[in-house]
């Protein structure tokens, strides 16, 4: 008899011990939520596949965490979204990437593994694809939030130090939580 | 990046990640999150859902790696987690969450945190940020 198990995460990187408070305590309270969710689901008979893409849309919604709401930005000032899900007792997949208007990304994933015989698609193609089979999208200032785009602003000023071969040591750029690399 | 794994009592397991990417990065460039055996992996073995610097997780295809390491080197997943993150690439770009069919769990990192959180049906749960927590 094999116990069920789920485990979730938000991201990782030099998040820093002495984290702030306000930066803090909405992650753990939304790990938690999402737990809850997912162990909920599961004790209720829902798939595994189903389970992981409820708790990863419930993620990609918040708008701390680095996916849908709250994504990172590009050097364009864009956001540009990717997501992948695989089924382990069919090796089925489905993976998108360069979305720039869909609200929750992995169930556009879902959706290449169940519409389609491919497992990847990309950029204008994938977002036609969404619109064709009417997943939600929004305007793109739906996902940004102003911490990233002064995450962005910080991210730019490094750099343009290092590019102007100035030699001074480059500020720290000031931590916002959780890893810039995703 | 944020992933899910999980496994049911019959053993079926599944894997799902989603990311905004890199701050600041190119337009257009792609990470490791949407290449399946990199950000995420699943088959009748284990599920795996990464995190970190996308070029060094695609060079090491890391989510794979956990699975062929349990396969091939009759690994557990708790080793074959760890020994798949360490040999991913530099310290501080990579971490991830994994499954096993008999209900195992691990969340190895090598970076100073990672925002996590698991349970299993015997009544385990963890919630954490960084090593120690």
């Amino acid at each position: 008899m094999v116990g069920w198990a789920i485990a979730l995460h938000g991201g990782g990187g030099e998040i820093p011990l002495d984290l702030p408070d306000e930066r803090r305590i909405p992650r753990e309270i939304a790990l938690r939520h999402c737990l809850d969710l997912g162990v909920s689901a599961l004790k209720s008979g829902k798939s595994p596949l189903d389970v992981v893409e409820l708790v990863v849309r419930e993620l990609e919604n918040h708008p701390d965490f680095n996916a849908g709401k709250g994504s990172v930005l590009t050097a364009g000032g864009t956001v540009e979204m990717e997501a992948s899900i695989m089924d382990g007792k069919t090796k089925r997949c489905g993976a998108v990437m360069g979305l720039t208007t869909v609200v929750n990304p992995i169930s556009l994933a879902r959706l290449v593994m169940e519409k389609t015989p491919h497992i990847n698609l990309a950029f204008d193609a994938a977002e036609a694809f969404a619109r064709a089979h009417g997943v939600e999208t929004a305007e793109e200032s739906h996902f940004i939030t102003p911490e990233n785009i002064d995450r962005l602003k910080q991210a730019k000023e490094f750099d343009r130090v290092q590019l102007d071969y100035t030699m001074p040591t480059p500020k720290e750029p000031e931590s916002f939580g959780d890893s810039q690399t995703g | 990046t944020v992933g899910c794994v999980a496994v049911d009592n019959a053993g079926n397991l599944a894997a799902a990640t989603s990311t905004g990417g890199f701050v600041n990065k190119m337009v257009g460039r792609v990470g490791d999150t949407p290449l399946i055996g990199a950000g995420t992996y699943a088959n009748q073995i284990c599920a795996v859902s990464t995190t970190g610097k996308g070029e060094e997780i695609i060079r090491g295809t890391v989510a794979r790696e956990v699975a062929a390491l349990m396969e091939y080197k009759g690994l557990s997943l708790a080793e074959a987690g760890a020994y798949a993150v360490d040999q991913s690439g530099p310290k501080g770009t990579c971490g991830l969450i994994a499954v096993s069919a008999n209900g195992e769990v691990t969340m190895p990192f090598n970076s100073t945190g990672m925002f996590r959180a698991c349970a299993t049906e015997d009544g385990y749960t963890e919630i954490g940020i960084w090593a120690n927590n």
